[in-house]
């Protein structure tokens, strides 16, 4: 079965973790 | 932290709720991969709620997703580049 996760969805932005740069 | 309730999470806003379910589970992403955390938590996220919850409570369940997040980006990523070569 094909996987239904789509790679293309938008990044989370994290309220309470510094962000990676 | 308290864990995370339908009930909660019922008495937010659409958008909120997405918002709640991204901060439990970007820091379990995180620990597993660092550099796409953001990416594969925004992934998840578009999962059904209700089943983002029981992930949340199944460690297994949700590693498994995680390495799924992982498997179809790295597929996206290598069919991206060869399109563009």
């Amino acid at each position: 079965r094909k996987s239904t996760l789509n790679p293309n969805a938008k990044e989370f932005n994290p309220r309470s973790f510094a962000q990676p740069k | 932290q308290e864990p995370l309730t339908a009930s909660m999470l019922a008495a937010a806003p659409p958008q909120e709720q997405k918002q709640m379910l991204g901060e439990r589970l970007y820091p379990l992403i995180l620990a597993m991969h660092p550099s796409l955390a953001g990416k594969i938590t925004g992934m998840l996220l578009e999962i059904d709620n209700s089943e983002l919850l029981l992930l949340l409570e199944s460690p297994e369940s949700l590693h498994s997703k995680i390495e799924e997040a992982v498997a179809v980006l790295q597929a996206h990523q290598i069919s991206e580049s060869t399109h563009k070569s």
